[in-house]
């Protein structure tokens, strides 16, 4: 028996959205550690990593360690059909191929259940080492959202570089270019608007911004995004879910041949 | 021009 609990449903509504342009089907492990997820895009380029620790939801039981394969935009369909105030619950019983998310409204007048086949999917778990990265990068969410939608309208990548005077976005492309310089800016008013840059080394990698822009999508979800990159390892980029967890991607980089 | 690296060719299978 697996089932848990989230009373802010409006964040697995928002996690959902934020993978399922990345990912067509994967597979949700359950522990007692919590709700998880990591999958690859279909070119192999991206990967996505979701946790949401057991303690950060209301009820949370896990009898046995289960795998649930679901189609995403199946599966986003169904947290569509819930309101944003709605608390979530989803369950599944063992050796069921079904799983099922219920909504309550906040004032227990309506309440939904939605039953969804699993599937069995064949992915491969990829073991990601711990790394020491040579330039961490915390920025206001909102403002990386911007410079990737903007770049995009210029060229098809970006090159990320990180040297003591800050961190710039580069793109190039038929009509031109352009250059996004950010600067450490920790003297504001509120800590969600400041910009830390750690820097051990300076580095310099290149990325599709096709994926970064489909990163994101999970913009909602944290006031701030953490990009940690390192020479020739793939970028993440890190937004946290409410004190529960965090979406990471890692992303590739594109090397001159 | 620029190759694309594929993510598995950093991170093992496990």
């Amino acid at each position: 028996m697996f089932e848990l609990r989230l009373v802010q449903g409006s964040l697995l509504k928002k996690v959902l959205e934020s993978i399922k342009d990345l990912v067509n089907d994967a597979n949700f492990d359950c522990s007692s550690t919590g709700f998880s997820l990591q999958a690859m895009d279909s070119s192999h380029v991206a990967l996505v990593a979701l946790l949401l620790r057991s303690e950060g939801f209301e009820h949370y039981r896990c009898d046995r360690n289960l795998t649930m394969g679901m189609n995403l935009a199946n599966m986003a369909k169904m947290l569509k059909c819930a309101g944003n105030d709605d608390i979530i619950t989803i369950k599944a019983d063992d050796g069921t191929d079904t799983v099922t998310f219920m909504f309550e409204s906040p004032s227990q007048d309506k309440i939904s259940d939605f039953e969804m086949k699993l599937m069995d999917i064949d992915s491969e778990h990829l073991g990601i080492p711990e790394a020491e990265y040579e330039a961490i990068i915390r920025m206001p969410s909102a403002e990386f959202a911007r410079i990737c939608r903007d770049l995009s309208s210029i060229g098809d990548t970006v090159v990320i570089s990180v040297t003591k005077e800050g961190v710039r976005f580069s793109a190039r492309g038929d009509i031109g270019a352009a250059n996004i310089v950010c600067r450490q800016n920790a003297t504001v008013d509120k800590p969600e608007d400041a910009t830390i840059i750690e820097m051990q080394e300076p580095v310099t990698l290149t990325f599709a911004l096709r994926y970064m822009n489909s990163f994101t999508k999970a913009t909602p979800l944290a006031e701030q995004v953490t990009i940690s990159m390192s020479s020739d390892l793939p970028v993440v980029v890190e937004y946290k879910v409410a004190g529960m967890g965090y979406i990471r991607y890692y992303l590739a980089p594109k090397i001159e041949e | 021009p620029c190759l694309q690296r594929k993510i598995f060719e950093y991170f093992n299978s496990n």
